[in-house]
């Protein structure tokens, strides 16, 4: 996964 | 979204609307320190960089504009709303948390998931809140007493990221390519400083006592 991943949590 | 996460975002909220009542209604934020209220500050605008970048759901982005709105209006409030302001009692509030500040920083610059401006500012947000809480609870160990909304306060403050802790490991479980290591060390760390707190909080519940913390 790209460590730019959308990070998804608050 | 599962249950875990969804409860520690609601508890998170809870947080927020008890100071918020605590501020508003009262008009006084003694007991509160400042500076952990600047540092939530400083997390969440640090965290929520991609706000207008990246859309992932409204509750994502609505919850992201009150933690943001909710942090900085805080702050506003105890620095220059002229009734609020008068009980902030900066003697108590002592802790030189420009240190916490500059630490996270620094060791976001060498411990993160890639080194990019989100990436970097990102951990140094999750290290940052980690410690946010430190100077609230130095405070409220100096001034002995503690009143019930502040109480309840940081207790819910305490519980979101335990909550958040069983979100990750339910997520490790049932995501195969799920990684949230900086999270979940951080998550563990942040939590472990509300233990006593939480231990004198319970103390003082089962004996139906005034919460206080040893000096």
């Amino acid at each position: 996964v790209d460590a730019d991943s959308v990070k998804d949590e608050l | 979204m599962n249950i875990f996460r969804f409860a520690g975002d609601m508890t998170h909220l809870i947080s927020i609307l008890v100071l918020l009542l605590k501020v508003y209604a009262t008009k006084s934020c003694s007991g509160i320190s400042l500076k952990t209220q600047e540092l939530y500050g400083i997390v969440f605008l640090a965290r929520y960089l991609d706000l207008f970048t990246d859309f992932i759901s409204v509750y994502n982005t609505v919850m992201k504009l009150v933690f943001i709105g909710s942090s900085l209006a805080i702050v506003w409030c105890m620095r220059f709303h002229r009734v609020v302001k008068r009980s902030y009692d900066r003697d108590v509030d002592t802790f030189r948390h420009y240190f916490l500040v500059g630490g996270c920083f620094l060791l976001a610059l060498f411990v993160h998931e890639k080194f990019s401006f989100r990436e970097v500012f990102w951990a140094f947000s999750i290290y940052l809140e980690a410690v946010a809480i430190l100077p609230q609870l130095i405070l409220l160990q100096r001034s002995g007493n503690v009143d019930n909304l502040t109480g309840q306060y940081v207790l819910f403050l305490g519980a979101y990221r335990g909550f958040y802790i069983l979100n990750w490991i339910y997520r490790y479980f049932t995501e195969d390519q799920f990684s949230r290591w900086i999270s979940c060390v951080s998550g563990l760390v942040q939590t472990a400083l509300y233990a006593d707190f939480f231990y004198y909080y319970f103390i003082s519940w089962k004996n139906n006592a005034k919460l206080k913390l040893p000096a």
